[in-house]
């Protein structure tokens, strides 16, 4: 198990510095095990330093950054071993054009290397556009759910229609 | 194996049969505050064997919860059930369903009862449930089943809860 | 003391009633005092069922009812001891186009009672273009903020320009 | 009394001088993720006089985050500098400033020295500046200073937690 552990988080740290300069567009991050030698009783420490910014402790990131940073996180997790489905449950609702594009971008990427399936929650109307297909949720019934197939060049009418 | 259905009947807001296809590649779920959107994901997780209650969105700290609790015009159901179709033509599952080419998990509750689990029809234990989403590292603890506002728990945990994440990932 | 938290209570629940229904178009709500006689040792409890629903706990209520719930007590206690500054960063982050436009009815009526001066941060587009001035953050030099006054017309421009 | 202008020197990611005027009605802030939108609005509740690092996010507990700590080009700074321009034309302000028509309370923080205040010009105590504040209703624990991701907190905090927030309303 201790190798097991060794060797994911050898893993997961190489590929959490790629996707954090990824998602920043540079900067630099790594993880490291601390409080102990044995990493089955050690502590997952997070460094992350922004494109151009002095590396400081993560409280004082902003909130966007954050976000992008715990990204990167679950996206190295997953490419060191990855499953059969994701869900992401509004996971752009912090982040800005541009990051939210930079996060689509890599979703692409994950999506089309076939192993795995994603769900994708969002009012972001960018990320909307980025998906295979949509299905809309809507309480015509007052609080009772139904499920809707979306025609992708009409995702914005039906956002109108059941607001 | 890959995942090719979520169907839900009674589960929380989705008082009638509600069917998810669960295509390749992105599939984005849109639709207004308090539609439902959450409880799509809380019924996938809930599916898998999730047996504690703090995880679910829930009032009475009881599963009772999940079930459908009525509106102003349909009253409340007394059963919930949410079964996840897995496509198994890659025989990749673990044994004793690796020959077997779809394999349908459901949980079903009944208020005041408790729920129960079947695989393809036979009744299981939760654990059995939990073994076989494990396996495939898509299980109720799943680090990749991510709840909404719950993306930053990672940056904002202690190291020691981070390297357990860790732990579900390896 | 007490005297004066128990009215104070009393308006903030008649405010809070109105204010939820006006951002929920529809369904009622109202608070309460419990686990003790005397208001100095109460809790406050919070009671919400949007349009339709059954009444339940608040934690069954999604992540944009609670944050419209949670606006609905901090607008109501504005009504009853307005201040002359409110600060409101990111509120609007987890509600659909629908609620931010009946949020923003509700800044903009208070607004016009001149009172009270707000600030608020935002992503959304919806509520940049509904506000009398605007302030843009950038960090044209990295990790330096600096602040440059915004024209209304061009608002879009300068969030494509500094991305 | 109004607020009419915020300015900062040092503070956070603001190295050099920035002001801020506070215009009535509705003043919209923005701008890219981490440019510096939310370090405004804790200048705000800093220089009114908050002495709890926790309600600042900070790194190593203490108030000298709160200084500009470099950049790969400019180097730390050992001073921070905020102050808010008050307007008490209404003379509506507590005694003893009710007939003065601007105010200016000023906080300054020195690296490993702590930090003090003035209002016109004057050395004065926290509590000075806190009591200002407090009778206006505006102070660093004003429900009305809603910090991000923190709008929700009276809706998951303890019912006794939300009555202690409507005694600052009150
Ligand atoms: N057992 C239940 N029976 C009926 N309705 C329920 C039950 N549990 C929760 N709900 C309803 O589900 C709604 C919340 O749904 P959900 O959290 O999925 O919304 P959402 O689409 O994610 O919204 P948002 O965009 O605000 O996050 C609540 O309004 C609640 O009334
Ligand atoms: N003492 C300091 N010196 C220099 N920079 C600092 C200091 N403290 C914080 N920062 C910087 O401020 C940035 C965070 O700014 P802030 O939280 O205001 O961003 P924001 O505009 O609110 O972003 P978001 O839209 O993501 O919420 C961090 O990237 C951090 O590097
Ligand atoms: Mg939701
Ligand atoms: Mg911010």
């Amino acid at each position: 198990a201790r190798e097991r552990l060794q060797a994911a988080f050898d893993h997961v740290n190489g590929y959490f510095r790629e996707m954090f300069t990824r998602l920043f567009h540079g900067g630099k991050a790594h993880l490291a095990l601390i409080e102990s030698d044995d990493p089955l009783e050690a502590g997952l420490e997070i460094f992350a330093q922004p494109p151009g910014k002095a590396l400081q402790s993560l409280t004082l990131l902003s909130g966007g950054e954050q976000t992008l940073t715990a990204i990167a996180l679950i996206f190295a997790m997953f490419l060191t071993n990855p499953a059969p489905i994701c869900v992401l449950d509004e996971v752009d609702a912090p982040l800005d054009d541009a990051n939210v594009d930079r996060f689509c971008d890599l979703l692409e990427e994950f999506a089309d290397r076939g192993e795995t399936r994603f769900l994708v929650i969002t009012h972001h109307r960018l990320t909307m556009a980025r998906m295979d297909r949509l299905y809309g949720v809507t309480m015509a019934e007052r609080g009772v759910s139904k499920l809707v197939s979306v025609d992708l060049n009409q995702q914005f009418d039906f956002l109108d229609a059941v607001a | 194996i890959q995942f090719s259905k979520l169907r839900l009947h009674g589960f929380k807001s989705f008082c009638e049969k509600t069917e998810l296809d669960i295509g390749p590649g992105l599939t984005g779920i849109v639709g207004p505050n308090g539609c439902g959107k959450s409880n799509l994901v809380e019924a996938l997780r809930w599916s898998m064997g999730e047996s504690s209650t703090k995880r679910m969105r829930g009032g009475s700290r009881s599963m009772d919860d999940m079930i459908f609790n009525g509106t102003a015009k349909r009253p409340a159901r007394n059963t919930a059930e949410v079964s996840i179709l897995l496509d198994n033509t890659s025989h990749s599952a673990p044994a004793p369903y690796t020959k077997i080419e779809e394999i349908e998990v459901v949980r079903k509750i009944e208020r005041d009862h408790g729920s129960g689990y079947r695989i393809n029809g036979k009744n299981v234990r939760a654990r059995d449930v939990q073994l076989l989403y494990a396996d495939m590292l898509a299980g109720a603890n799943s680090p990749y089943l991510v709840s909404q506002g719950k993306v930053a728990n990672m940056i904002q945990a202690k190291p020691s809860e981070r390297r357990m994440i860790l732990e579900e990932a390896a």
